[in-house]
């Protein structure tokens, strides 16, 4: 069966603290 | 929020919406900031493998809830409701669906001193892997709460969606990597190969050749047939698609195919000719990533036949040659399909779009439609 991705188009906007740690 | 589509009423993903999976478990992955679709594609696979239990083995699993929110996904125990994992949904890099597979890839920043000055930002990735019967739906209403997120983002700052919304999709094409399936197969060792073949003197090779298409990565001819019972057939070692490279020690690379023809017909004389061939399959893949349908496919199609191509294009970029004839498009056989239902395919195709061509005088020739001339 074929591979789906989504992207969270949020990824863009992310800013480095919102990343967890 | 009522405009996003998806599975979902977008309302009750603002409070959140519960499915019941089994949680296979969890790996991680250092990963670029945006990594190129085929890489994340890639980096989902890796995770499977390495959670899926071998064929034979029994998978263990654990019954859990996935809390799918605009806010946050979280992994809640089946029988205690308990918060396994929580990522807030801007962490969420990408949802990957596999059949009855959710590869769910939320980010962690490495520490900074794992990163050298003037490189690229590494993340690790953590990968969670689920089982579900409805994996695909589950995926569809995360990728739901990522658009009901992001239109509440742009609305919360005032973003016209217009503006960005070449930006949303991930990657301009321009910033695209090339794809090309010839130059990983070229580089191959193994698939280059010295051919020689034993012959009566004034005999033809029997081989039919042809162009291997304006775009091609090596310009040099390809075998399009080989004649029944002839010298080139009988060694078993030749196949209709192989590149030739050169013959006797002169090389083809870059000849018109006049020039190419005239090599091999001068070698009726011979009794033994070495061919330098790459052995490659008669249909190439071309993937074309097209973020949007406003994006230009870049390529002219005439019945089903690319007759032109637009240099530095997306098509380019992804492998597509002049003189080619559309063989499959996703998946799906165009080679009985009429011109204008190619062209609509082709107009709607967004993502990732994979094209299998081959030179139309293979096809032609393949097909009966035209008749070898050999050498």
């Amino acid at each position: 069966s074929a591979l789906t991705i989504t992207v969270n188009p949020m990824e863009k906007y992310e800013q480095p603290h919102q990343a967890e740690e | 929020f009522k405009e996003v589509p998806g599975p979902c009423d977008p309302e009750d993903l603002l409070d959140g919406v519960i499915f019941g999976a089994k949680y296979l478990g969890s790996t991680q992955l250092v990963s670029e900031r945006n990594p190129p679709t085929s890489v994340r594609m890639a980096q989902a696979q890796e995770a499977v493998d390495r959670i899926k239990a071998p064929e034979g083995e029994s998978q263990p699993m654990t019954e859990v809830d996935l809390f799918v929110s605009t806010q946050r996904i979280k992994v809640l125990t089946a029988d205690t409701q308990e918060a396994m994992m929580d990522h807030p949904l801007q962490t969420i890099s990408y949802i990957a669906d596999i059949g009855s597979i959710i590869v769910l890839m939320a980010r962690r920043k490495l520490p900074r001193r794992t990163e050298a000055s003037g490189e690229k930002r590494l993340y690790k990735m953590i990968c969670h892997v689920f089982h579900s019967a409805d994996a695909q739906l589950i995926a569809q209403a995360i990728g739901q709460a990522f658009s009901v997120a992001y239109q509440h983002f742009l609305q919360v700052n005032s973003i016209d969606p217009s503006q960005l919304r070449l930006r949303q999709q991930g990657h301009s094409p321009e910033d695209e990597e090339l794809y090309n399936g010839d130059l990983a197969h070229f580089s191959k060792q193994e698939n280059c190969k010295e051919v020689c073949i034993q012959k009566q003197k004034g005999e033809i090779l029997g081989i039919a050749i042809v162009e291997s298409g304006w775009g091609s990565i090596l310009p040099t001819v390809v075998i399009a047939n080989l004649m029944h019972g002839g010298p080139a057939e009988k060694s078993g070692e030749l196949s209709i698609g192989d590149r030739l490279m050169s013959v006797n020690g002169t090389s083809l690379v870059g000849l018109p195919l006049s020039t190419c023809q005239s090599i091999i017909r001068d070698l009726k004389h011979q009794t033994e000719v070495t061919l330098s061939i790459v052995h490659c399959p008669p249909v190439t893949t071309a993937i074309i990533r097209r973020p949007d349908s406003k994006y230009q496919l870049g390529f002219c199609v005439e019945n089903g036949i690319i007759c032109s191509l637009m240099r530095g294009g997306i098509a380019e970029k992804g492998g597509i040659r002049v003189g080619h004839r559309i063989i499959e498009i996703n998946g799906q056989s165009v080679v009985a399909t009429p011109h204008e239902k190619i062209i609509q395919i082709l107009t709607q195709a967004v993502s990732e779009v994979h094209i299998k061509t081959m030179p139309a005088s293979t096809y032609r020739l393949l097909t009966g439609q035209e008749q070898p001339i050999f050498l």
